[in-house]
């Protein structure tokens, strides 16, 4: 099982949708300061239900909304939309999440509507759960290097 | 439920242990617990002696070796529990062209059972990548997607060898 | 002593805002005070607009952002506060090439007045630098200098520009 | 006035001596990792009087002569000489330092033995006193992207 495609829209500095496919091998995302690549690890945390607006550098859930620019208006909501590859038979599954500027969330597996609860559930078995260290922050080394003996516990804890 | 931290944690101090001296070519590392006659509320250190020096605690290494050694920890993480993807953004920073070969000779092994997603700046970096997307930004601050030739960034790598 | 104080700091915010409008090719910056109420015991804080973007605190830039604001800060303590030499350790870390490049311009166009050693693994760094020494450490810990041809380093930049 | 030559010997990792040379414009170090980059900094402090072993990366002051490996003795004390271009006329200024590892430290300035005031007092008028940013160390960047309000008045207030 393998990221298949990532599709973007209106989440933070993609106002216009982007599609991103990738192999099952090593992909690379190349670009200058501040044109968007970390977002893009912001944006598969987001999809996959992420409920932290600190774990997506941000303050409040609409800050992850396209904020306009004083050329381009902002958008009234986001939406993320992720391809997983099936395994052994297994078809595709395709997650998406919608967020208004409401706050009210969206959740989508295979086109049908669920809730959050779902999302996490259908993870579990795949192994993308809060456990492990599938997605390593920008800093993130630095703040391994940098914990204390507490903190790296928890580190240990979570990801184990 | 302890034991079962016991006995992950045990997993996890070997993998650690073994991936340090594969990606240092040498020396030896050790995930510890800080009081082992507390194993509920202890903290856990990492100490670490690349090959040729002193064993020390990681915040007393180079930049590079503590960068190393963390990453490490990480490639641990993710052999003991496997991930369907693993997106790593900027992991490179600190360290010098010949560990960035290292490291990438590493996930290059193991890329079989394990997709991963990188974002850097360091063109040693991207010659064990399949696919390169460039993000890009004008002055409209929007992001946007442009086509990226491999062969730009491959041909002459940071290390001054042919790659592509 | 409190006025000394309050006229540096207005020399450094002037020289923080021109570095920083300079590296970025745009945009602008401020270093102000917290709580201009209280200046004797204020903080001060760093707000930033790259260009096409919105003002915002220093924490909600990106990586590379974040540093470039830092270094225009740097730059501007060594504009108001001369020194006969400064020694950066690996500050362009998490830059981009086409960011080192404006970086190396700058310093490139003070260097009559500034000397500067740089520690780097940047290619692009090496640029504008008349003279590299390497260090080395064999399996014996014990470091030594040896000779770099800068033309190894220069005749392919990580931009891909042949700069020798 | 720049600095023209550096000489280590029997500092941290430096066991043998070395000399380098520098041009008035700029020069640059590079090496792999761990291979004492960052330690000819500490060298510069050092030789410029530095009392903090923390700012030096080290904790105690014996820590900065060179410890020995299974294969090389240890050292009983270490020196660094830091020679300054001479301005306007003036000669070059030539500064050492040697630590024992009784801890005593010997300070010369052209060959005469000073004390560590004098050291600090030579510097003042050449604005390499504790003011001002002549000396970024790794991950001092970061320190200032990082530093909240009181820190960063703190670091305003040391550099300008
Ligand atoms: N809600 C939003 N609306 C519009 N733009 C946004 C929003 N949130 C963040 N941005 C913009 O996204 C940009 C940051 O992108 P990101 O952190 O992905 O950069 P990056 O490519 O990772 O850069 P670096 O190489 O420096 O780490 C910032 O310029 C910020 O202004
Ligand atoms: N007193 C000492 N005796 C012997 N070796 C020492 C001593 N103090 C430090 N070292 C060694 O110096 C090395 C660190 O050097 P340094 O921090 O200068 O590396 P660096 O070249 O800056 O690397 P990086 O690129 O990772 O920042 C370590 O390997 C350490 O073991
Ligand atoms: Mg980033
Ligand atoms: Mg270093």
């Amino acid at each position: 099982m393998y990221l298949k495609k990532l599709g973007i829209n209106g989440f933070k500095s993609f106002a216009s949708p982007v599609q991103l496919e990738f192999t099952p091998g090593i992909s690379a995302i190349v670009g200058p300061n501040g044109s968007g690549k970390s977002n893009i690890t912001d944006a598969i945390r987001f999809v996959l239900g992420e409920q932290s607006t600190k774990s997506m550098r941000s303050h409040r859930m609409d800050d992850i909304i396209f904020s306009g620019t004083d050329k381009v208006r902002q958008k009234g909501a986001c939406e993320v939309t992720l391809v997983l590859s099936g395994e052994d038979g297994e078809s595709e599954r395709v997650i998406s999440r919608k967020l208004f500027r409401t706050g009210e969330s969206q959740y989508r597996i295979n086109g049908r509507t669920v809730r959050l609860r779902d999302i996490q559930e259908s993870f579990r078995d795949t192994g993308l759960g809060k456990n492990g260290y599938s997605m390593v922050s920008q800093g993130g080394i630095e703040s391994i290097v940098s914990a204390g003996p507490a903190e790296l516990r928890a580190i240990v804890e979570e990801a184990a | 439920m302890e034991e079962r931290f016991s006995e992950r944690f045990a997993l996890l101090q070997s993998a650690f242990s073994r991936i340090f001296t594969r990606l240092f070519e040498g020396g030896t590392a050790r995930l510890a617990y800080t009081n082992p006659e507390d194993i509920l509320g202890s903290g856990i250190e990492l100490t670490a002696q690349p090959p040729g020096k002193n064993l020390r605690h990681i915040s007393l290494l180079s930049g590079g070796e503590k960068a190393m050694t963390a990453i490490s920890l990480l490639l641990a993480f993710i052999q003991i529990n496997p991930a369907p993807f693993c997106i790593i953004d900027e992991i490179d920073a600190a360290l010098d062209d010949s560990n960035i070969m290292r490291f990438t000779n590493y996930l290059d092994e193991i890329r079989e059972e394990n997709q991963f997603i990188i974002i850097t700046h360091r063109k040693t970096t991207l010659r064990i990548c399949e696919r390169i997307y460039g993000v890009s930004m004008n002055r409209d601050g929007i992001s946007r997607l442009v086509a990226v030739e491999v062969s730009d960034y491959t041909e002459e790598s940071e290390s001054g060898q042919t790659t592509a």
